[in-house]
């Protein structure tokens, strides 16, 4: 399930918790996902189509799902710039092929 | 990048 995913690790925020988990946040060429970085297990996915928009700063990474999602999906890293590269360009050969 | 407006660092996704 995950041939094709190209992997960043980042740092998730637990809820409630001034903890930061390390997590792998997975790009693939239609969607985003979360894989456990131990077990490589994912844990949740997003198609690309869900995202309403992202951002990038030289610290963190988020993603807003818009209708699809209550909340953010905000990360630590300092590949956001990156991430949102790469997901652009899926994003870009998506719509070159309507 | 092409055809995407970028505003307060947000990227707007086409394909949403």
């Amino acid at each position: 399930r995950t041939y094709g995913v190209s992997f960043f690790l980042v740092k998730e925020k637990m809820k409630g918790k001034n903890k930061l988990v390390p997590r792998l946040l997975g790009v693939t060429k239609d969607s985003v996902m979360r894989v456990d970085e131990k077990t490589k297990e994912v844990l949740q996915e997003w198609p690309l189509t869900t995202v309403k928009r992202w951002a990038a700063s030289p610290k963190s990474f988020t993603l807003d799902f818009g209708e699809y999602q209550e909340s953010y999906y905000s990360v630590q890293t300092t590949e956001g710039e990156q991430i949102s590269q790469l997901i652009a360009g899926y994003i870009d050969i998506i719509l070159k092929k309507k | 990048v092409m055809g995407r407006s970028r505003e307060s660092g947000w990227v707007e996704n086409e394909i949403y």
